[in-house]
């Protein structure tokens, strides 16, 4: 564990912390992506299967849990909750996401690094993390005026990113034998999805107006 | 090299 790491992680956290109080507390998901959350929802299942037969720290479990939990709060809220799944915004979010689980999952049974069944899905919630957010980007796009909880969460969601690629970095330089291409390619691809969103995020909030993807 | 057979990262 570095300080790039715990602030990676501490950063997601935070993202859906943000996520969470947006649609608690203006009871309203306007603007968020529920095919993107869906996503999330299945990179952490896939990815975390690892809780029933390995263990790492307790740290590392009590985060998974926390993921889990907060991914499925928010589809929850999203598609079932009485008030808020009526803020919804189907018709903005068109995205074809079945592409994305499909194209990963391939891609997963030819690029791993040991062909295994827990393997697999492991490598299949890498590749599908690294474009989950691409219906979220694509509904900002279409949403007018982005309000500052949605802005932040996914700006929150492109730092913890960064923060991942510097970790790497550390963790390469100062430990022995520490290498994991397929995670450094999909990260570095996830990170750079986001370049365009801090474009505009960076200039709206340095000219102080309201949150536009034009 | 090769790849980290541990996944402690999340």
């Amino acid at each position: 564990m570095n300080v790039f790491r715990l602030a990676g992680d501490l950063t997601h956290l935070l993202s859906l912390v943000v996520l969470l109080l947006k649609i608690v507390a203006t009871k309203s998901c306007r603007g968020v992506s529920a095919k993107t959350q869906e996503l999330y929802a299945i990179v952490f299942v896939t990815r975390y299967l690892d809780l029933l037969f390995s263990f790492v720290s307790l740290y590392n479990s009590v985060m998974k849990v926390v993921f889990l939990g907060s991914a499925f709060s928010i589809v929850y809220f999203m598609r079932y909750h009485k008030v808020v799944r009526h803020t919804y915004d189907r018709e903005l979010d068109t995205f074809r996401s079945s592409f994305l689980v499909a194209g990963s999952m391939v891609l997963a049974l030819l690029i791993n690094s040991k062909y295994t069944f827990f393997e697999v899905l492991w490598t299949f919630s890498i590749y599908l993390e690294a474009v989950a957010i691409l219906p979220q980007l694509v509904m900002l796009q279409r949403t007018g005026n982005i309000d500052n909880l949605t802005g932040n969460y996914v700006f929150l969601l492109g730092m913890y990113r960064g923060l991942y690629i510097l970790n790497w970095i550390y963790r390469y330089s100062t430990e022995r034998r520490y290498w994991q291409m397929i995670v450094w390619v999909s990260g570095i691809i996830q990170t750079a999805l986001y370049a365009d969103f801090f474009y505009y995020y960076l200039k709206c909030w340095n000219e102080n107006r309201t949150l536009v993807i034009p | 090299n090769s790849q980290s057979s541990v996944h402690d990262e999340l």
